[in-house]
């Protein structure tokens, strides 16, 4: 079902 | 002083039956342009923002900016106790540590006056850039429920793949597969049953059926729903709410091993 990626793997902290 | 006040408590229920699936607490960042909310579930993997305007309330008044952490349960049970029609006016002085959500029945017979305390939450805001998506789909609201619905009973992922033709949900997993190909319609009578792609470049992308479905929550705050997608991006599901704001949830995709 391949890997869940996460919202930190696109968008970085501010 | 933080007040804001809509004539139907219903819609505010209706907002936090759409986010309370995806978060336990959750940040409202209110200032004197609206209430801003963005937090991503337990596991990272999705992002809610919400954003309610100012003019949207029937009143609307913050004199200081102001983060109210709220326990989304307790705000549940809360607004359980009110009537849809019941208007309901969202109170906190400057430097609260609690908030007051007031429901007044239509005739004003019945106030009823609930205090909630407040959360210190770790902030965790994520710059989320501008994009240029390679596709959008307009779709009606209730059809993209249906489908999330149908296909999760086939496989823990959805394809969701666009092309110019169209757009196709698949599924697969013990019991067999699923397709559901939508195309495009023309039909200017009943503009809330159209869909429409706008298509720079063809995007085939997976994603959590769980997820999905929990964003579908929405559903009951807009006849419509619009789903962006470009190839190395998340996946953005936007719900507009008619004259006061908008709910858009971030889907990080699968990828192949």
């Amino acid at each position: 079902n391949g890997s869940q990626l996460g919202m930190s793997d696109y968008y970085v902290l501010i | 002083m933080f007040e804001a006040r809509l004539v139907s408590s219903g819609t505010l229920k209706k907002v936090l039956d759409a986010i309370k699936d995806l978060l336990n607490e959750a940040s409202f960042d209110c200032s004197d342009t609206g209430i801003q909310l963005q937090a991503m579930d337990s596991s990272h993997v999705s992002l809610v923002s919400l954003s309610l305007r100012a003019d949207g309330f029937d009143k609307y008044r913050c004199d200081r900016n102001l983060t109210m952490g709220m326990n989304l349960a307790s705000m549940t049970k809360i607004l359980k106790c009110a009537n849809n029609d019941d208007t309901v006016t969202v109170k906190a002085q400057d430097d609260a540590d609690c908030v007051t959500f007031v429901f007044e029945s239509k005739k004003q017979e019945k106030i009823s006056d609930y205090e909630m305390k407040l959360m210190n939450l770790d902030q965790e805001h994520l710059g989320i850039p501008e994009t240029d998506f390679s596709c959008v789909i307009h779709m009606p609201s209730g059809e993209f429920s249906r489908i999330c619905r149908d296909l999760s009973q086939f496989g823990e992922s959805v394809i969701i793949s666009c092309t110019k033709e169209g757009v196709r949900f698949s599924s697969s997993g013990d019991i067999g597969s699923a397709n559901i190909k939508l195309a495009q319609t023309n039909n200017i009578d009943k503009e809330e049953e159209t869909v429409s792609i706008d298509l720079q470049e063809p995007v085939t992308l997976t994603f959590a059926c769980q997820y999905l479905n929990s964003f579908t929550k929405a559903t009951p705050l807009s006849n419509r729903v619009s789903l962006s997608m470009s190839a190395n991006v998340p996946l953005v599901v936007e719900y507009e709410i008619p004259d006061l704001g908008h709910i858009r949830y971030y889907l990080a995709p699968k990828i192949e091993e």
